[in-house]
């Protein structure tokens, strides 16, 4: 859409009607549209490229970008707690970083703590012997903390650098769903005081303005240390993100592209903000 | 809610004879607002807001209620109307098996919904068969199994298969069983992805299904139409089940995908149990979208 215009008006709404298409919702589209007109007037542009450049900058300038921790002494276990509302590619996910950590020669241990969902201790399963993981899980219906307490003593005696948790999906509105992730997470503590070092709160790139209603609850109930954005290799933009980094102050740590055991790549902010106007 | 930030913009029309384009001119703006928080499709919207316009421009103004609680009402009354009636009939006669096909984007919730509905024919007094249709995702068919374990259906599976010949075979298995429903689970896919999209008009021109269901996540965002309208491109759907309900997203999913398919919704779930289904309330979805 931005070939060969002049801006004006339409332009500019055009753009707008693009960032609500892209879920990026309306107070935060406002927001990035009162930025930018500011800085049209005051930079008179009156390219479309340079237009194009601003809205990526800008929109890439509201993401939180994490520090990355320099683990010149990596805590042993690393444990990485992952969270989210059902069905939004958790297990999935989970799948993607064991192999990443794998080939960067890790030892990583799985931890089957959906007992809930009919065949979720089974899928993990196939994934950890896909990746080459150990698993530890107890059977359906288990106390998914007892399977926590578990699977850390197992981690800490087997000598194991990365741990990660897979938990049942979870609508945020459910207190005590909500009450016994804060449970696993006490119990996590309790094992490893320093732990969970990292708890990721995975999101479908599908979803529209709940997102922020699911981070906000997620990261009250037991605290958020970065986003997987699922799902974005499908038309879905994500746009919500924005607000979510920008408001919330969560980095956006990995995307997820695809159904296959590679398709994990670290979220890049200009690359995202450029998918937002493809 | 809607109705007292539509009380600001409307202080105007006391003493007002009617209403006009000026005197609701910021009306139809936080009504526009407020269906995009609520993620209606942002052209959707705009119709909607049009078709509000021409509904409420000319109208009396009504003494008895309050100017903002007048255009709610109309709002709603539209919301109602275009989400059409509750209906949730399957087309289920004929020669049995009777064969309904589910099919979306990932992790929408069809195995969860297969589940669902062999519990909803059983009590209608129907004798279902599920059929494990999802060659793809780890433990697909186990989930299945275990789903139709707990509730005493028989499901069909077939190991190193596809899914067009597991869907043939069931037609038999369900004869012998005498079933007279066959529920078939297919794996989630992008509407964007040929084959896979290939393969479910694969299965359907092969087997025939009397009734395809299209299953959408209730939190959907704007992406919503697209699927919604490639899923029909290709499969010509006849309902639309909208899922996780019970969470807090205002569903204007809901609207967007019946205005852009002209295809009624048909179920809605509200839970993870098997029991947790409902036949669609236009009028609770209406009050849910404008919060
Ligand atoms: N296209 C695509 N599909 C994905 C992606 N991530 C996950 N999926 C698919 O989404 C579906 C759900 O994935 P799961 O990993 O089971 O999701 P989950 O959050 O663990 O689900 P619950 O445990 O039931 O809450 C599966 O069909 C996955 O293959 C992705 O990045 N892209
Ligand atoms: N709260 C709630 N959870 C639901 C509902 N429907 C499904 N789920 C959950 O959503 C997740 C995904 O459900 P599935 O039935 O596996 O979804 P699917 O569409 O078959 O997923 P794929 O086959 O991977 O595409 C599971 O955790 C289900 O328990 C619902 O109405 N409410
Ligand atoms: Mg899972
Ligand atoms: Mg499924």
């Amino acid at each position: 859409i931005f070939f060969a215009r002049k801006i004006d008006d339409d332009l500019l709404e055009e753009i707008e009607d693009l960032l609500i298409s892209g879920d990026v919702g309306v107070s935060t589209t406002q927001e990035i549209m009162e930025r930018v007109k500011r800085q049209v007037k005051r930079k008179n542009y009156d390219s479309t490229e340079q237009l194009f450049d601003l809205l990526k900058t800008e929109i890439a300038g509201m993401f939180i970008t994490r520090l990355q921790p320099t683990d010149l002494h990596p805590p042993k276990p690393r444990v990485i707690f992952v969270i989210g509302v059902n069905g939004t590619g958790k297990t999935t996910s989970i799948a993607k970083l064991a192999l990443r950590y794998h080939q960067q020669g890790k030892q990583v241990l799985l931890v089957a703590a959906d007992t809930f969902r009919a065949a979720a201790i089974e899928q993990l399963q196939i994934w950890a012997e896909r990746v080459g993981a150990e698993m530890i899980k107890h059977h359906e219906g288990a106390d998914p903390s007892a399977v926590v307490y578990d699977a850390l003593e197992a981690a800490k005696s087997r000598q194991k650098d990365i741990v990660i948790i897979d938990t049942a999906g979870r609508l945020h509105t459910k207190i005590n769903l909500m009450e016994e992730l804060k449970k696993m997470q006490r119990v996590i503590q309790k094992v490893i005081p320093e732990a969970p070092h990292q708890t990721l709160l995975v999101l479908d790139a599908t979803t529209g303005q709940n997102s922020i209603s699911q981070s906000k609850q997620f990261i009250d109930a037991v605290g958020v240390d970065g986003i997987i954005l699922t799902k974005l290799d499908g038309t879905a933009k994500g746009g919500a993100v924005i607000a979510i980094s920008y408001e919330l102050g969560l980095p956006v740590d990995y995307v997820g592209l695809g159904e296959k055991i590679d398709d994990l790549e670290p979220f890049d902010p200009n690359l995202f903000a450029e998918g937002l106007f493809q | 809610d809607l109705t007292a930030k539509l009380e600001a913009t409307l202080k105007k029309l006391r003493g007002q004879g009617k209403l006009t384009e000026d005197n609701i001119a910021d009306s139809l703006k936080e009504i526009r607002r407020s269906l995009l928080e609520a993620d209606v499709n942002y052209r959707i919207a705009k119709e909607f807001i049009e078709r509000i316009r021409q509904k409420a421009v000319g109208e009396e103004v009504i003494r008895s209620v309050t100017p903002g609680q007048q255009i709610v009402k109309i709002v709603h009354d539209e919301l109602v109307e275009l989400m059409g009636k509750s209906q949730s009939d399957l087309k289920l006669s004929g020669i049995p098996p009777a064969i309904i096909m589910l099919c979306g984007l990932q992790g929408s919730g069809k195995t969860t919904f297969a589940a669902k509905l062999a519990n909803f024919l059983r009590k209608k007094g129907r004798h279902p068969m599920l059929v494990a249709a999802d060659i793809y995702r780890p433990a697909a068919i186990q989930q299945l199994q275990i789903l139709g374990k707990n509730l005493n259906v028989p499901v069909y599976a077939e190991e190193n298969s596809v899914p067009v010949q597991i869907c043939r075979s069931s037609i038999k298995a369900a004869r012998e069983k005498s079933c007279d429903v066959l529920i078939l689970d297919t794996a989630g896919r992008l509407h964007i992805d040929q084959e896979m999209m290939q393969e479910l008009e694969n299965i359907k021109k092969e087997i025939t299904p009397q009734e395809i269901l299209f299953v959408a996540d209730g939190m959907t965002g704007q992406d919503a139409v697209n699927a919604a309208s490639q899923f029909l491109e290709r499969l010509d759907f006849h309902g639309v089940v909208l899922t996780k309900m019970d969470g807090d997203a205002r569903g204007g999913a809901a609207l967007s995908i019946r205005q852009v398919t002209n295809r009624p919704i048909k179920f809605v779930g509200i839970g993870e149990k098997p029991d947790a289904l409902e036949t669609f309330h236009p009028e609770r979805m209406a009050s849910r979208i404008l919060g």
